[in-house]
């Protein structure tokens, strides 16, 4: 009997594709502990290797773009905006290796890199657009100091702490301006207390953690100008850890 | 002397005949769509 035609090999594009990728993005949102959600931009490729009946080897290489979602937000990833390209976008190339088992897809290992689109390009098409900038620049450390520090002298509870900075941006024209976003916690200080001694605040413990997001701007020339805005999510009851296994992830 | 032929009564004769059945070539498989932009 004739052989049995080989399979035509997968499309990025065919749903067994599409369920696959979407599976390792949730994964690979689901083990990140910094910076932001990725949604799924593009199937770059897609290699199946088969090991027997019902049982394929997938790899996927993915296209990411980063989201506005922090990675500790509740927001569903489907509600989570792509951050646009005059936002000084960010795209994440990702290798990730699934076994598909009886219909049943798990992730054995994902490898990822992320980095900004290139200033030349941003400024091509938006000349004015501010950039990211380092979060160790001296500019950003000190809005997100000024920032924090005007929220708590604010706000009667709790006292939030820094957790990350997730990205900054500094315009020079037409104004001098720096944008940060950083994440927070709560702690068990109220802002009274924490003006005593903020030093014995200390972060909630994880089964009543509050995390929470600020964005800020901070105007430096014309003149001097700061706008803050301080989001708590909630205590959220944390996801069941996935069993500890062989699967490699950096 | 040269003759200017029309341009569609050239390109139908220079338009190569094609077998009957003809079934053009699927889009390669990848990379597939993009969703958002390309950067």
């Amino acid at each position: 009997a004739p052989a049995a035609p080989p399979l035509s090999p997968l499309g990025c594009d065919d749903p067994e594709s599409e369920a696959a990728a979407q599976f390792a993005v949730n994964y690979i949102n689901g083990h990140s502990h910094h910076g932001y959600k990725f949604a799924l931009n593009r199937i770059d490729n897609v290699r199946v290797v088969s090991q027997g009946l019902n049982n394929d080897i997938m790899y996927l290489e993915l296209d990411l773009l980063e989201t506005t979602c922090h990675i500790l937000s509740p927001t569903p990833l489907a509600n989570c905006t792509v951050r646009s390209f005059t936002q000084h976008a960010v795209e994440g190339d990702c290798d990730v290796k699934l076994q598909k088992l009886d219909g049943k897809l798990s992730v054995l290992a994902s490898k990822c890199h992320s980095h900004a689109d290139s200033s030349e390009d941003l400024l091509h098409v938006c000349p004015d657009c501010p950039l990211l900038a380092s979060l160790n620049d001296t500019e950003v450390l000190a809005t997100v100091t000024a920032a924090l520090n005007d929220h708590n002298s604010k706000a009667a509870h709790p006292y939030l702490q820094l957790l990350e900075i997730g990205r900054a941006r500094i315009q020079h024209h037409p104004v001098h301006s720096v944008s940060v976003e950083f994440a927070v916690a709560a702690t068990n200080c109220s802002a009274a207390e924490a003006k005593g001694n903020a030093g014995a605040c200390q972060l909630l413990p994880e089964d009543q953690s509050n995390f929470g997001f600020c964005t800020a701007s901070r105007l430096l020339r014309p003149s001097e100008d700061l706008s803050v805005d301080c989001q708590l999510y909630g205590h959220q009851v944390p996801a069941p850890s996935p069993p500890r296994s062989s699967q490699d992830t950096s | 002397p040269m003759a200017k032929r029309a341009v569609a009564e050239a390109a139908q004769h220079d338009k190569v005949p094609r077998p009957v059945g003809f079934v053009p070539p699927p889009p390669p498989p990848c990379p597939g769509k993009i969703r958002h932009f390309s950067i």
